[in-house]
């Protein structure tokens, strides 16, 4: 099912940004 | 409205229904005291978003724009200063939402504007990892706008 494909796609797209967002370094200096 | 236009306002009006927030938080009226987003704030970053701060911030404006207006300018003054001074991120190139607008018309595209800044500090505050999680939680589509508006601010952003 093409629906499937694209909807477990866009999942994928959003966990890699969140955990890539989760295991960069925080901003804050020190 | 355009759809695309509300799409960013609405969306992190769901974020911000995620905080412990004692006020009204579903319409982008609710938002334009600035009360709702300084609670929000302060749970953030209750460091910098002091309680003393919070206290500055007048509850009962009702619909006098002027009250709003000093509100909202107390917000984003002191959001700004965290980027600088806390994150260490230059944000001169975002443009910086017009208050008067949010005060005066409750203006949907500025207020996202507003919010898509307090997002920023959530995101990447001490506290980031348990934030980005509650975000990890929301539907996929609003999942998708707050994406959208990190990796916008992230392009503005200097070290």
């Amino acid at each position: 099912d093409p629906n499937m494909k694209a909807g477990a796609a866009n999942e994928g797209v959003l966990a890699n940004f969140f955990n890539s967002l989760l295991s960069k370094k925080t901003g804050a200096p020190g | 409205m355009d759809e695309n236009k509300t799409a960013l306002v609405e969306s992190l009006i769901i974020w911000l229904q995620t905080f412990n927030i004692s006020a009204p938080c579903r319409t982008v009226e609710d938002l334009t005291t600035g009360a709702v987003i300084s609670q929000a704030l302060n749970q953030i970053d209750p460091s910098w978003f002091s309680d003393g701060w919070l206290s500055r911030i007048k509850g009962d404006v009702e619909d006098n724009w002027r009250l709003k207006m000093n509100n909202l300018k107390k917000v984003l003054q002191m959001i700004v200063d965290y980027y600088n001074e806390v994150l260490a991120q230059e944000i001169s190139d975002f443009p910086l939402p017009d208050l008067a607008l949010v005060a005066e018309r409750s203006d949907p595209v500025q207020l996202g504007r507003l919010l898509q800044l307090v997002l920023g500090c959530a995101v990447r505050c001490e506290r980031k990892q348990e934030y980005i999680q509650i975000i990890m939680t929301l539907e996929e589509s609003v999942q998708h706008v707050v994406m959208t508006a990190i990796q916008e601010l992230m392009s503005k952003e200097t070290v």
